[in-house]
């Protein structure tokens, strides 16, 4: 995260490869399901052995034995619909939830977020120099409209996508951090609006950052988790 | 410092089962590893194989390898087979004097005679453990330059070469010889290397046995390979005062990079094949030209690497990364990956097209976009539906055809005959009617629940920091 600051982010999970370095981020929509970006990984089919989600730390890459740390074999990926850049995981096992880990709920079905909506996103990624790298990060974002979006983007962003506003400091999430949550406060609660995903530069100061819409596909999720 | 174990080719996990004799080969205790069993099996002309039990420190010496008849192979978690490569390796080395496989044929096709046989084509020799000699296998017993030879069944023709490549003409290196399986087992300047799986004389990061950090590397024995990207397949050698060194294997000619592994807007798998324009790195950083060896010092040189397309500054994954990747012009950044760049989708090519969300879609495409074939509406394997025609009559679930009875937003859909994934979209697009738009909705939904988190102090912030 770009221009953030060391923050707390309870369903926040930390995506660890075989060679057991933190490479994405998920969400936690359930105790044993992650929401990720299909970024994250190189195929539907990606042998997933070695695989793991990290969670109730803030460390990027915590030690062995640390109080709350807690990490769950990724068991199956299941690839969202072919536009959606969306992979759920179902982990080996369900995780604990306390007080450093959290479930996000997920929006209503084709909820669209008001502009001006205050939002958060968090992560491990690459921080530019601007803050702690290995801890997680967070910053605050604002929601605009996909109209006022487009005037910048000409027209490229897609309904299965939104935008916050573009800041004069450089902020914003980058590598490491796709798969992550962008989280808006609602009605006194954090939903699970966005997910971060690659955009042609990161935080690139004064331009709005697209993320994926996660309402389009809340029917996908949980008819995945149903079944 | 060439280790024993040199002479053999490992087959991990595996146990090799002759038909005839249950329990073969005299057991040895307390082997402190497999170069201990090595060292007892090598010298033994009557030894072939071995197999080494981790779990009791044991290994069982055999007299048979996997070539020999009424043997098989079986799955046998805590037991390696390691057999002679002289008698599995199906190259020669050298003249092939050491040769003991089983080709019987020569290079005109004509059958071999046995060596213990006399007629049609007479001959001096007699078979013993040493000269290997067996049935009607090709031997160079003389050590012919020619390599292998046998005499043959046919009365006009007395001997004939077997035509036994060399493993180095055997196995040719296309690229940079990252998918070299070949068993040349010596470096250009003829040091033997060391194997992968041990770490002396030279200690290295390719750990094959506890971690499978490389399972596609193929880093079994101390054959050649290119498991890092390099310019050419290479070795770690037995000579400590050398590290590694590169082999020297014939190129299979141009490189073919096959237009459909190249993709131009998205990068498949691991972005081998990526060859668009992309020359900054996810965070905006410009990339470093390849030709150039400032601010980053580098060995991928474009004219070493000429399959890899190392052109201008374009994001590119010579080594075979997670992804296309590149130098990076900021002097603090040696490297970074170019994960701006969209990944291509798995799908296979969509054969039809649905209206709005494909409720009414009745057409025959019956696999999913993955190109796994659809479980039948009406079977109950390997997944059990929810959906059956009779429970949704109106869904005209026929077959194992593409439907959408639950009117998924996302279109047909079908239950898969792959065990692992319930249910997946179909090899269909929407057609060109433009999709609802969910912008301006009827109404804006509100929540009912949601998730929570404890604004907890600081407390454990700041004793973090």
């Amino acid at each position: 995260i770009v221009g953030g600051h060391p923050g707390n982010s309870p369903w926040t999970v930390s995506l660890h490869n075989r060679q057991g370095q933190h490479f994405c981020s998920g969400s936690l929509v359930k105790e044993q399901w992650v929401l990720t970006a299909r970024q994250c990984f190189s195929s539907c089919r990606a042998p997933l052995t070695g695989y793991e989600v990290w969670l109730g730390t803030l460390l990027q890459n915590p030690q062995p034995g640390e109080p709350g740390l807690q990490h769950v074999q990724v068991a199956q990926m299941f690839c969202g619909p072919s536009d959606s850049q969306l992979v759920l995981l179902k982990l080996e096992r369900p995780v604990t939830l306390n007080q450093r880990v959290a479930l996000i709920c997920l929006p209503p079905e084709r909820y669209v977020v008001p502009p001006a909506t205050m939002c958060e996103i968090a992560g491990w990624g690459e921080t530019n120099g601007t803050r702690h790298d290995r801890i997680l990060n967070v910053a605050l974002l604002n929601v605009i409209s996909n109209q006022e979006c487009n005037i910048k983007h000409r027209g490229r962003v897609r309904e299965t996508e939104m935008c916050t506003r573009g800041l004069m400091a450089p902020v914003g999430a980058c590598e490491g951090d796709y798969g992550g949550p962008l989280a808006c406060f609602t009605h006194d609660c954090w939903v699970l609006e966005g997910i971060i995903i690659p955009n042609r530069v990161c935080a690139r100061p004064g331009w709005p950052a697209i993320f994926l819409r996660v309402s389009v596909f809340v029917d996908w999720i949980h008819k995945v988790i149903q079944l | 410092q060439r280790s024993p174990l040199n002479d053999f080719e490992v087959l991990r996990g595996t146990e090799l089962q002759h038909l005839l004799h249950g329990v073969a080969g005299s057991l040895q205790k307390d082997m402190v590893d497999a170069e201990e069993c090595a060292k007892r099996c090598g010298p033994l002309l009557d030894c072939r194989a071995f197999h080494y039990n981790m779990s009791s420190l044991s290994c069982q010496l055999l007299p048979w390898t996997q070539n020999s008849p009424h043997t098989r192979l079986l799955h046998s978690v805590g037991c390696d087979l390691f057999q002679k490569k002289d008698y599995v390796r199906t190259c020669i080395m050298d003249k092939g004097v050491r040769y003991r496989g089983t080709v019987a044929k020569t290079v005109g096709g004509l059958l071999c005679q046995s060596w213990t046989h006399r007629f049609p084509n007479d001959h001096k020799y007699k078979p013993t453990l040493q000269n290997g000699l067996e049935e009607n296998f090709c031997r160079n017993p003389d050590g012919d330059p020619r390599g292998p030879w046998c005499y043959t069944t046919d009365p006009t023709v007395r001997f004939q070469s077997c035509g036994i490549k060399s493993c180095r003409e055997a196995a040719c290196v296309w690229c940079n010889g990252e998918d070299y399986r070949g068993s040349v087992d010596h470096t250009e300047s003829g040091r033997e290397c060391q194997r992968w799986d041990l770490q002396h004389p030279h200690v290295h990061p390719f750990k094959p046995v506890l971690s499978p950090r490389f399972p596609d590397k193929d880093l079994n024995n101390n054959y050649c390979r290119n498991p890092d990207g390099s310019e050419r397949p290479w070795c770690y050698t037995t000579d400590p005062k050398l590290k590694r060194e590169f082999c020297s294997l014939p190129s299979c000619g141009s490189e073919v990079q096959t237009h459909q592994d190249a993709t131009f807007h998205c990068f498949r798998g691991k972005g081998e094949g990526y060859r668009g324009v992309a020359n900054t790195t996810s965070a905006g950083v410009p990339c470093q030209r390849w030709d150039s060896q400032s601010p980053h010092q580098h060995n991928f040189r474009p004219e070493k690497y000429t399959c890899k397309d190392l052109r201008e500054n374009f994001c590119r994954n010579p080594d075979g990364s997670e992804a296309p990747w590149c130098f990076t012009s900021r002097p603090g950044m040696r490297v970074a990956f170019c994960y701006q760049i969209p990944r291509c989708t798995d799908d296979v090519q969509t054969v039809d097209c649905y209206h709005g969300s494909g409720e009414q879609y009745r057409g025959s495409v019956n696999k999913t976009r993955m190109g796994v074939p659809c479980q039948r509406w009406s079977a109950e394997i390997p997944h059990k539906p929810r959906f059956t025609p009779t429970s949704a009559p109106h869904a005209q679930l026929k077959e194992n055809f593409c439907r959408n009875p639950d009117g998924d937003s996302h279109g047909p859909w079908c239950y898969t005959t792959d065990p692992g994934i319930s249910f997946d979209y179909c090899a269909l697009h929407r057609c060109n009617d433009p999709p609802v738009s969910i912008l301006d909705p009827p109404d804006q939904v509100q929540f009912e629940k949601c998730g929570k988190r404890v604004n907890r102090p600081d407390q454990w912030l700041s004793k973090l920091r």
